[in-house]
């Protein structure tokens, strides 16, 4: 099965 | 000093009313441009970013950078008790931890004050590249909505290949499968009832349904919806406010070990 990805993984914090 | 005023106050109210169950508490910060308010979701999955622009408003004052943290269900308690044709002026400064939304009737015979506490809050912000996407498809806001609870009540999750002829959103579950295939619609009597595919490379990309559906929650808010689809990257969709700005929603894709 597909694992769900997090935001902090596509964008970095600022 | 802030003080920002908007037509309807229905408008902000509805807009509060399609992101409070995503994210319950936000800074929303103010400057000379406008209103900005960027959050996560409690897990991290999904973002919510919303600019209302200052020449939007039919007034609009920020001396300096301000936030303002808020709990969106308080805000959304006291944006419900402004009448349907109300007038909304919001007012804070620095001195203060209050915002006060003052709602006018049209005929100005009624006016109400309500001041919510404001709050600090430690959030982690995110720099949202401009990136060119894959796939950007413009639908009617309601069809996208028909789709996601459809489909979320055959699966937990939606497979979407866009190709240069059509868009699939597909699902499966204990009870069975379900695809729903949207072909580009151009010649309509009104243009937000298009369907719009803009194609440079095919996409297939799996999203959690729970999370499309609340995005949808914004429907009313704007008659189409854009998705903006990348591989291996979170999908945009975003609701074009008329006039005034957008609430854009991201969410992170499920992805194959």
């Amino acid at each position: 099965a597909a694992r769900q990805s997090r935001m902090a993984a596509f964008f970095r914090a600022v | 000093m802030f003080e920002a005023q908007m037509a309807q106050a229905a408008l902000l109210k509805q807009i509060i009313e399609s992101i409070r169950e995503l994210i319950t508490e936000a800074t929303f910060e103010v400057s000379g441009t406008g209103m900005m308010l960027q959050a996560m979701d409690s897990s991290h999955v999904s973002l919510v970013a919303l600019n209302l622009r200052s020449d939007g408003f039919q007034l609009f004052r920020a001396d300096r950078p301000f936030s303002m943290g808020m709990n969106l269900n308080h805000m959304a308690k006291m944006l419900k008790c402004a009448g349907k044709d109300d007038t909304l002026t919001m007012r804070a400064d620095e001195a203060n931890d209050l915002v006060t939304f003052l709602f006018e009737s049209p005929g100005n015979e009624r006016l109400a004050e309500f001041e919510l506490k404001l709050m600090d809050i430690t959030s982690e912000n995110l720099g949202i590249p401009d990136a060119e996407y894959s796939a950007t498809v413009s639908m009617p806001s309601a069809e996208f909505q028909r789709i996601v609870k459809d489909l979320g009540s055959i699966g937990d999750t939606v497979e979407i290949t866009v190709t240069k002829d059509d868009v699939r959103f597909a699902a499966s579950g204990d009870i069975g499968n379900a695809t729903i295939k949207c072909r580009q619609l151009l010649d309509t009597e009104k243009p937000e009832d298009r369907t719009l595919i803009e194609m440079v490379e095919p996409v297939n990309l799996t999203f959690a349904l729970r999370y499309l559906i609340n995005f949808s929650k914004a429907t009313s808010l704007a008659p189409s919806v854009t998705i903006k689809l990348s591989t291996e990257m979170p999908v945009v969709v975003e609701y074009k406010l008329s006039d005034i700005g957008y609430v854009r929603f991201y969410l992170a894709p499920k992805i194959e070990d």
